[in-house]
C-alpha cells in the first residue's frame, strides 16, 4: 500500500534501481 | 581477457570476491559490454539494455546508476569499475558502504543533501512507472511523513548523517542494496571455467 510506505521504500521498488535484472542478460 | 594478476588485484581489492568469481564476473561484464557497441566497454545504452531490457527510454535512475559506476568519469564502465561497483552489493560487504552509495544515488543533484524536492521526483518517477496514482495531498503527507523521521535537524534536507541513523531505523532500505546472486556468481556463470587463470 504505497500511502503507508515511506518515501524511499516507495523509490526503492524502482525498476532502475534493480540490478538484479543485471544477471538475467 | 584478464591476467592472473589483475585478477588477483581485483578479488583482493573488492574484500569479497575470490578470483573464481572476478572471472564468472567477467564473463557476465563480457556480455553486456558486447552487446550494442562490441568494443568491451559498458556504454549507457549497454547498462540501459541489462537493465530494462530495452536501449533508449527514459529512467531518472539511470544516469545516477551509470555515473556511480563510472568511477573515471569517462562516459564508459571499465571492468575495474564494474567490479568495484558490484562489490558494494555483495551480501557480505559492509553496511556502511551500502548505506553511502545509496546516500549518493538518492542525492540526484550531488550537492551532498538529498533534498525534499529531490525525493519527490523520485516518488513521481516510481509512481508514474507503476501508474498508481496518489493525490497531491496524499504525496505531500508521505513526504511530510517521511522528513519527520529522517531530517532530524528539520533543515529540510538529508545530510549523510542523518541518512545513515534513518536507514538504520529502517533497514529494509537497504534491500536493494544487495544482490543474493553475488553469493553464488560462479554457479550463475559457469563458462568462467573455460578461461580460468587459477582454481581456486
Amino acid at each position: 500500500q504505497p500511502a503507508s510506505m515511506n518515501a524511499f521504500e516507495l523509490i526503492s521498488l524502482n525498476r532502475g534501481l534493480n540490478l538484479d535484472n543485471l544477471f538475467e542478460t | 581477457s584478464l591476467g592472473l594478476r589483475d585478477l588477483a588485484h581485483l578479488a583482493d581489492e573488492s574484500r569479497c570476491f575470490s578470483v573464481n568469481e572476478v572471472e564468472a564476473l567477467f564473463e557476465l561484464y563480457k556480455k553486456i559490454s558486447c552487446s550494442i557497441i562490441d568494443d568491451g566497454l559498458i556504454h549507457k545504452e549497454e547498462l540501459q539494455l541489462a537493465l530494462f531490457k530495452t536501449p533508449s527510454g527514459q529512467n531518472l535512475f539511470l544516469d545516477r546508476v551509470f555515473d556511480l559506476f563510472d568511477e573515471k568519469k569517462n562516459g564508459v564502465i571499465e571492468f575495474d569499475e564494474f567490479i568495484h561497483a558490484l562489490s558494494v552489493f555483495h551480501p557480505l560487504a559492509p553496511v556502511e558502504d551500502k548505506i553511502n552509495f545509496a546516500f549518493r544515488l538518492y542525492d540526484l543533484r550531488q550537492t551532498g543533501f538529498i533534498e525534499r524536492e529531490e525525493v519527490m521526483q523520485m516518488v513521481i518517477a516510481i509512481l508514474m512507472e507503476s501508474r498508481v496514482k496518489l493525490s497531491d495531498d496524499l504525496l505531500e503527507a508521505i513526504l511530510d511523513k517521511t522528513f519527520e523521521d529522517a531530517d532530524t535537524d528539520r533543515d529540510g534536507k538529508i545530510c549523510q548523517e542523518e541518512w545513515k541513523e534513518f536507514v538504520l531505523r529502517h533497514p529494509n532500505l537497504l534491500k536493494n542494496m544487495t544482490l543474493p546472486y553475488l553469493r553464488d556468481i560462479t554457479t550463475a556463470f559457469p563458462s568462467f571455467v573455460f578461461n580460468t587463470a587459477v582454481e581456486d
